[in-house]
């Protein structure tokens, strides 16, 4: 029953248990890997007269941390968890796990050209749909 | 998002380097011309616009939950637009499958109507220069509309066909090749679609066979009438209702992303 003693550093290898409600990489500030969201307006572009949809574009990207891909709200391949344990033996030579997009989704856009046709143009796999460790 | 009002606009919030880097990254994203079009027509037609909204809300959805719907959206189409025809070819994997699909209203009319001998007729030509190059056409359609007109036998079948105009001379009949033909009743009223595929195909390589197409209307005993008599709306028609032709095209090689 005795107390730690708090200046007593806890070793640097040491993995907390992984539970199912294991926050504390979020409450510490560190948010875990996800997708975020840049909306721009076609309005502030001043493009409503020539793009008729969509209204706007979601420049997403992935940012967010891989310390701890066993938690409850990240999702993680097999592959970034073997590198985290390698990346925590071998700092210096191997990197940690890092967030990147797992899946991709198609973007379309209709707008007039220069002689007020109207083209409708399809992309696939171009915008972020997902994010991942 | 709009709708939802969740998602705001963070535009104004970047400095100026980063608002022309995004500029730049949404035109090359959306594979969009350097610049908006110069200078917005007063009162543009409106029929295709409302065609290809309707086209690209169909296939959004369909990119959203990556499900196969070409032949929802085939029909979607005609929903949205009903045509009275039951030949127009299966739109849904032509649909589904394109890359690109183009409207196109500007449009040279041209007719013999009944000031003049029969057989009557009508003229179409699309200014059809911005073919985009390096892409193949899968499908085209004319979309025209038809109205109830007065003193038609509702019950009465008009035949109406488009020909491709080919080799056109001064003093001789040009040739013409038939694209496609429909048997609609007189008493009912909506858009036709004609199926142009063959055609678009040729002027897409030879841009300067673009000679139009011609449309005729005939009766059961062959009696030719003039199509804006049957209710054929031309380009003189309401805004929502005026011709015009669509083309589906499928890119040949698969653009990448540049990164960020």
């Amino acid at each position: 029953a005795l107390k730690p003693n708090p200046r007593k550093r806890k070793p640097k290898y040491d993995l907390p248990l992984p539970s199912i409600h294991d926050h504390s990489h979020v409450n510490s500030g560190r948010q875990a890997c996800k997708r975020h969201e840049l909306y721009v307006s076609f309005s502030d572009l001043g493009w409503k007269d020539w793009v008729l949809a969509p209204s706007g574009y979601s420049a997403f990207y992935c940012d967010g941390e891989c310390l701890y891909p066993l938690g409850s709200c990240m999702n993680a391949t097999n592959h970034a968890m073997i590198q985290l344990v390698v990346h925590l033996l071998k700092p210096d030579e191997v990197p940690k796990a890092c967030c990147a997009p797992t899946k991709l989704s198609p973007i379309s856009v209709l707008f007039y050209d220069d002689n007020n046709n109207v083209i409708l143009k399809k992309h696939r796999n171009m915008v972020v749909k997902t994010c991942g460790c | 998002h709009q709708a939802q009002g969740v998602v705001h606009s963070s535009f104004r919030r970047l400095s100026s380097r980063e608002k022309k880097e995004m500029q730049r990254e949404i035109l090359s994203i959306l594979g969009l011309p350097g610049r908006p079009r110069p200078h917005p027509p007063l009162r543009p037609p409106s029929s295709a616009p409302l065609f290809m909204l309707d086209l690209y809300h169909a296939v959004s959805a369909e990119g959203d939950e990556g499900n196969g719907i070409g032949n929802e959206v085939g029909g979607l189409g005609h929903a949205a637009l009903p045509t009275l025809s039951t030949h127009t070819p299966p739109l849904g994997t032509v649909v589904s499958e394109a890359d690109t699909v183009m409207s196109f209203v500007n449009l040279v009319e041209q007719e013999r109507d009944l000031l003049q001998p029969r057989p009557y007729w009508k003229e179409f030509r699309f200014d059809l220069t911005p073919l985009p190059q390096g892409e193949t056409v899968t499908a085209a359609e004319f979309r025209i509309y038809k109205t109830l007109t007065m003193g038609q036998r509702a019950n009465r079948t008009l035949h109406i066909s488009v020909y491709e105009i080919q080799r056109e001379s001064k003093h001789r009949e040009p040739e013409l090749v038939l694209l496609d033909i429909q048997s609609v009743p007189a008493g009912q009223e909506g858009w036709l679609a004609f199926d142009v595929t063959s055609a678009s195909n040729r002027w897409l390589l030879h841009p300067r066979s673009n000679l139009g197409i011609r449309l005729y209307v005939e009766t059961e005993e062959d009696r030719s009438l003039s199509a804006g008599w049957v209710g054929l709306v031309g380009r003189r028609g309401p805004r929502s209702k005026q011709p015009f032709m669509v083309t589906f095209f499928r890119a040949s090689q698969v653009p990448c992303r540049p990164p960020r």
